[in-house]
């Protein structure tokens, strides 16, 4: 099973967005998709139309609730464990634990339902929550919107994976950063992007989580219906399955199967 | 002194964009505005050029070093109180501190300098750092994206201003919400603002905080150069003073201070 942070603690960029639509994607590509919550606000869940009814993933982490019980379907071949707004108290609940960040790897450890992806939206911050996420994923996605904040946000991203990679978790990396919110045509997108790929240029020789990792050649554009969809309960492929979203979700997902675009 | 938390814990909808361009808008209407930034990511000081030289917010909070030693001047009658990484570790170290979200009013008690006014800048979280903001301040100002997600944060947002205003702060108000990052011909945007007028009707009746909180008649508009002058260290003010992004700015702070447009 491929595990996958969906990772970006710099507010309003995409990342649920991206984790929604993305896992929808792979689901109708034919792969059985979780998708993982761990925002207190629910977004995703939100997303999807989906509340809490039998269990949620604070009580994964807070209860030890197995994820089965709280797995829900939303789609052929794809799943979803909803967050709620408790688990904002799970930070301090979890402060003294010991092994606290190890939570969700020993949650995923203990579940027996086979998965091609599990897909965490993570939320804006690098506590707890986020720890727990990247303790147990081999790939982490960074949706990134290319504005001046997206450099300074990212070198402090991945100085925690770095930390996370050495202390618990040493098959961490960085797969790639996905441009979101894209708009070509301006000149501050053309210079973010020219100093992404520069930095990414520069971190080919050292070793570190990072030192593969890639501009994803899928954009996702900004396109009115993905902002749309979420006040629908649906993904962009049961709201508007021709737009560009979801064009471009598909594209990012083929991209990720290694499948040509049109092979 | 008028006290100002720029409120909302869902990410990336203009908070630190308010922050700095409507604190640089006052001053140049010639007020003494003081710019307190209390996000770990410090987005408000790197887009005023600004890094911790003499003592940051952390500082402040966590060994009650005065806001006086912290400010830095960064314009004529606009003053700023820088924020640093650290301040992340606060909330946990902050945890089992007594009246831990109250050393913001004392440090603020404290401080001898006066201004008209005091802007703060909160990141997107309900969390210590913002309950601070909202213990020692008597308007909330809340910028928000007129996108799905809009509405749904709004509720859990209000319901902690009535519970800060119940417990720890009696003058707790939420003046008004202001339409950000504003694009007119969508009909999201209209469909989001029609539900928040709507929702603010129906609130006018019952007491709470927000019984009288309005929409701002001023929207900022989606304008790149908003985007733009952080990579620059400056307001708008100073990037681009005729852009749409510096009219609508100076049009808020006007609205603040109830000066007519033209007048
Ligand atoms: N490509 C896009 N085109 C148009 N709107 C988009 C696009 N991607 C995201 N949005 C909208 O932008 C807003 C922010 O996106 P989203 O909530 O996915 O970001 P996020 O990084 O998960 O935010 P948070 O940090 O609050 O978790 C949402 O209203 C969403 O619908
Ligand atoms: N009116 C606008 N027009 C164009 N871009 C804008 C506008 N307002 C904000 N932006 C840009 O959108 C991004 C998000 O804005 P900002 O950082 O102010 O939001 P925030 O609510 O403070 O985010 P966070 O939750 O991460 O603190 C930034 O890159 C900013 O430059
Ligand atoms: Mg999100
Ligand atoms: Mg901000």
């Amino acid at each position: 099973m491929r595990k996958i942070a969906i990772l970006n603690q710099k507010g309003g960029v995409g990342k649920t967005t991206t984790a929604v639509n993305l896992a929808a994607a792979l689901a109708k590509l034919g792969k059985k998709v979780c998708l993982l919550d761990l925002d207190p606000q629910a977004h995703a869940s939100t997303h999807l139309g989906i509340h809490k009814t039998q269990g949620s993933i604070y009580e994964v982490l807070v209860q030890s609730k197995p994820l089965q019980q709280c797995r829900v379907e939303v789609d052929e071949g794809f799943w979803l464990v909803p967050s709620e707004i408790d688990l904002a108290a799970a930070e301090v609940e979890l402060a003294g634990v010991v092994g606290r960040e190890l939570l969700l790897r020993d949650a995923l450890a203990a579940d027996s339902m086979l998965f091609d992806f599990c897909i965490m939206d993570c939320p804006p911050s690098l506590g707890i929550l986020t720890l727990n996420a990247l303790a147990c994923v081999q790939d982490i996605f960074i949706p990134l919107q290319p504005h001046f904040f997206a450099l300074h946000g990212l070198s402090k991203l991945l100085e925690t994976t770095g930390l996370v990679s050495r202390r618990l978790n040493a098959d961490l990396t960085v797969a790639g950063i996905i441009l979101t919110l894209y708009e070509n045509n301006t000149r501050l997108t053309q210079e973010v992007v020219a100093d992404l790929n520069q930095f990414l240029e520069n971190s080919r020789g050292v070793k570190s989580p990072w030192q593969k990792a890639r501009l994803f050649s899928t954009r996702i554009r900004k396109n009115i219906k993905l902002a749309e969809c979420p006040s629908h309960g649906k993904s962009i492929f049961s709201y508007d399955p021709k737009c560009h979203g979801a064009v471009d979700y598909t594209e990012l997902a083929r991209e990720i199967l290694n499948i040509p675009m049109h092979g």
